[in-house]
């Protein structure tokens, strides 16, 4: 464990918490991406199996059980309590464009075919591109609240953490996964325009709108 | 590394 990991687990926490917060005060999940959501509970459901197989360590133990909880929370909240605030007319991205690629690409290019090694790299391709029904869910409305910019900043900022974390680790360790790097580069590479948009006009004070 | 690389990370 390095700085770089831990900064990036602290703010992929945050962004969930972020989230948590802001639908659970305001009552409403309008402006987030609820397919975006339901990728996001796949990702962990298909990457944490290992909870039951593998032991890590406490803190990775704690970290996959907060993630599966608070996703799953989330799921909840936008499908079942807060259902009526959801914006289901924008947020019309077709998940199968992304499951079934990501699924293809996990069969042909994995470390090893076993069920749960094609499941890790499953997780992994779709978490890189997982974002995308709310970025698209952003451009068809135009704008996002501050709220909604400062969680995909965290968001995007612990995959950017963990790219420090993998040059790192590859030269004091030796260790390196060239299909994690891969699918952390492109996830870090499709926030690259709402980072920019967050530091030049969020971090103004300034509400993300974007050019109509 | 490479094959069975400790899946150490979140």
């Amino acid at each position: 464990m390095n700085i770089f990991r831990f900064a990036g687990d602290l703010s992929h926490v945050f962004a969930i918490i972020i989230l948590l917060l802001k639908i659970w005060k305001t009552r409403s999940c309008a402006g987030i991406s609820g397919k975006s959501q339901i990728l996001f509970a796949v990702v962990y459901l298909t990457r944490y199996l290992d909870l039951f197989t593998t032991y890590v360590s406490l803190y990775n133990s704690v970290m996959k059980v907060l993630f599966l909880a608070t996703s799953g929370a989330t799921v909840y909240l936008m499908y079942v309590k807060f259902k009526a605030t959801y914006d289901h007319n924008h947020d019309s991205f077709r998940i199968e464009f992304l499951l079934v690629p990501c699924a293809l690409l996990a069969l042909v290019i994995n470390h090893e075919f076993t069920v749960m090694e094609v499941l890790w790299t499953f997780s992994i391709y779709l978490e890189s591109v997982a974002i995308l029904p709310q970025l698209f869910l952003v451009s068809r409305t135009g704008e996002a609240e501050s709220i909604t910019s400062h969680y995909l900043f965290a968001l995007g900022s612990y995959r950017a953490l963990y790219l420090l974390n993998w040059v790192y680790r590859y030269m004091v360790e030796s260790h390196y996964d060239l299909i994690a790097i891969f699918a952390g580069v492109v996830q870090t590479v499709l926030y690259c325009d709402f980072f920019y948009l967050y530091i030049t006009k969020v971090l103004k004070g300034k509400k993300l709108q974007l050019p109509a | 590394p490479g094959v069975n690389a400790k899946k150490d990370e979140l």
